[in-house]
């Protein structure tokens, strides 16, 4: 379902970011 | 008794818990009182986005997580998402506020399009997780413990995880004896808001697709 994918889209672009910097 | 080890592993959670907020800026944006319905539609949908970004940066600072295989990583955070949000919201709406600050904030919630039938167990949820008094440790602790449940969807290697998963379960009983030596059933009462979660989890996924319909 889309919804599922726009969480995986935000898990994985905060996976490799960093909210610190 | 707690080891030194476990002491370790408890305090890096914890610190990583209360490091990673909600910032004050989106959180003071819901108490606003004007707003229109799709406002309160757009903003809910923000603060849940916000909520998914630091419960990965908490995630990423939970001992051993970052060790595991990359997709189980995402697997992880997928499966649990939701019940770990619906554990700092029910903390958040513990809390003590400002006087109405509350009252503002269930508005919101009432107003967001989610029937009431879906509403009712949230509430009672947060009511329950209200009336364990946990600590901020034992919080942070079954936050961690929830993110790093083995038999989520998709994930592999569920022996890596269980093996993240068990010391923290074991620190985790440790303390509630010590923080609650009189209430012996505590540790399964902790135990038994897992299952309640799993419940909401599984009522979110239809709330997602009333909202759709809707």
């Amino acid at each position: 379902p889309a919804s599922n994918l726009g969480l995986e889209d935000i898990i994985r672009k905060a996976l490799m970011g960093n909210l610190e910097e | 008794e707690i080891t030194k080890e476990q002491q370790v592993l408890m305090q890096a959670i914890l610190k990583a818990y209360e490091r990673h907020q909600i910032p004050q800026d989106v959180a003071k944006r819901l108490l606003h009182d004007q707003y229109s319905a799709e406002e309160n539609f757009l903003l809910l949908t923000e603060m849940a986005t916000s909520q998914v970004q630091v419960l990965v940066e908490f995630t990423k600072n939970i001992p051993g997580f970052l060790s595991l295989d990359h997709e189980d990583q995402i697997a992880l955070l997928k499966g649990s998402a939701v019940e770990a949000m619906f554990l700092r919201s029910a903390q958040v709406f513990n809390r003590k506020t400002p006087a109405g600050h509350t009252e503002v904030l269930e508005e919101r919630i009432r107003k967001s399009g989610i029937s009431e039938e879906f509403i009712k167990p949230m509430f009672n949820f947060y009511k329950s997780i209200g009336e364990l008094l946990m600590s901020p440790e034992e919080q942070a602790l079954l936050t961690a413990v929830t993110i790093l449940t083995p038999d989520r969807p998709y994930v592999k290697d569920h022996a890596a995880v269980e093996r993240l998963q068990e010391p923290m379960l074991e620190v985790l009983k440790k303390l509630c004896t010590l923080h609650h030596p009189h209430e012996p059933q505590y540790f399964a009462r902790l135990l038994g808001r897992l299952t309640e979660l799993r419940s909401l989890n599984h009522y979110h996924a239809e709330i997602i697709t009333s909202w759709r319909v809707n």
